[in-house]
């Protein structure tokens, strides 16, 4: 049986609104330690995977490891009109193993609404283990999320791809659209601590600027980001969200290449 | 003209 309880305005829910513009459905593993969820969008283009320990949420009991296919959307359209103070509980028990309940309490406790969402049969990939992935990367820039979401709000003024391509001490994102091109030349500064800008080989890769945008959503949750190339490879972004906290959020986008 | 690459590409399904 699963049991999790966490406040509306909380990491969890907030990083489910912020991916929605991707994915509506995931793929939902629970074990004691905490949660993991994995999904795709539906062209089969970028992937998310969500850890979050246990620890984080108001309440976790979970005696048995489970898997399921849940339709985040729908769930995150339930608890929106929850109020902000609410409590929300979502429960799975082993007997009925084909939905799952989301019960939202009121702050006074005086009003109980639940949920029944179906459960529903998803593809699973077979990811290798992210972090021997990101150890084998090109080149990997840290650096704060204001500056990412920054250069992809440049980026977003030109509609159509994103070359992100390696220069000496440094990383460019350049952008061509029909009303012209964008030039963002991001550099390795000799005092700044929170960015890292490491380049084992050259490496340029072109990306759907739509995706970069929807990264930059939940990078806003976090306060560093950390972009890894590698040659004809899937980008990968990696942020740990919160403060103090284990929980991570990684994606995975895939390039374009020479049609 | 760039041609959108798949994940699946990368990753084989389950």
């Amino acid at each position: 049986m699963l049991e999790l309880k966490l406040v509306k305005e909380s990491l969890f829910l907030n990083v489910l609104e912020a991916i929605l513009d991707l994915v509506a459905v995931a793929s939902v593993s629970c074990s004691s330690t905490g949660l993991k969820l994995q999904a795709m969008d539906a062209k089969g283009v970028a992937f998310i995977s969500l850890l979050i320990p246990a620890k984080e949420f108001q309440f976790y009991h979970c005696d048995k490891d489970l898997s399921m296919g849940i339709a985040i959307g729908d769930m995150v359209e339930a608890i929106r009109s929850a109020d902000k103070d609410g409590t929300i509980t979502i429960k799975a028990s082993d007997e009925n193993f084909r939905n799952i309940t989301v019960s939202i309490e009121s702050p006074e406790c005086n009003e109980t609404t639940s949920f029944s969402l179906l459960l529903v049969t998803l593809k699973r990939f077979c990811i290798p283990e992210l972090q021997g992935l990101l150890k084998k990367y090109d080149a990997c820039v840290q650096m704060p999320s204001v500056d990412f979401m920054r250069i992809c709000k440049y980026l977003s003024n030109v509609d159509g791809d994103v070359d992100i391509s390696t220069i000496d001490k440094g990383i460019r994102f350049f952008a061509l659209g029909k009303c012209g091109c964008l030039n963002v030349k991001y550099m390795q500064p000799e005092k700044a601590t929170d960015i890292d800008i490491s380049v084992q080989a050259p490496v340029s890769l072109t990306l759907d600027l739509k995706y970069m945008n929807s990264f930059a959503k939940v990078s806003a949750l976090s306060n560093q980001v950390k972009l890894c190339l590698s040659k004809g490879q899937p980008l990968v972004v990696q942020c740990k969200i919160g403060q103090k906290t284990k929980s991570r959020i990684i994606y995975l986008l895939a390039p374009k290449i020479k049609g | 003209s760039r041609k959108q690459t798949k994940l699946s590409a990368f990753f084989s399904e389950k």
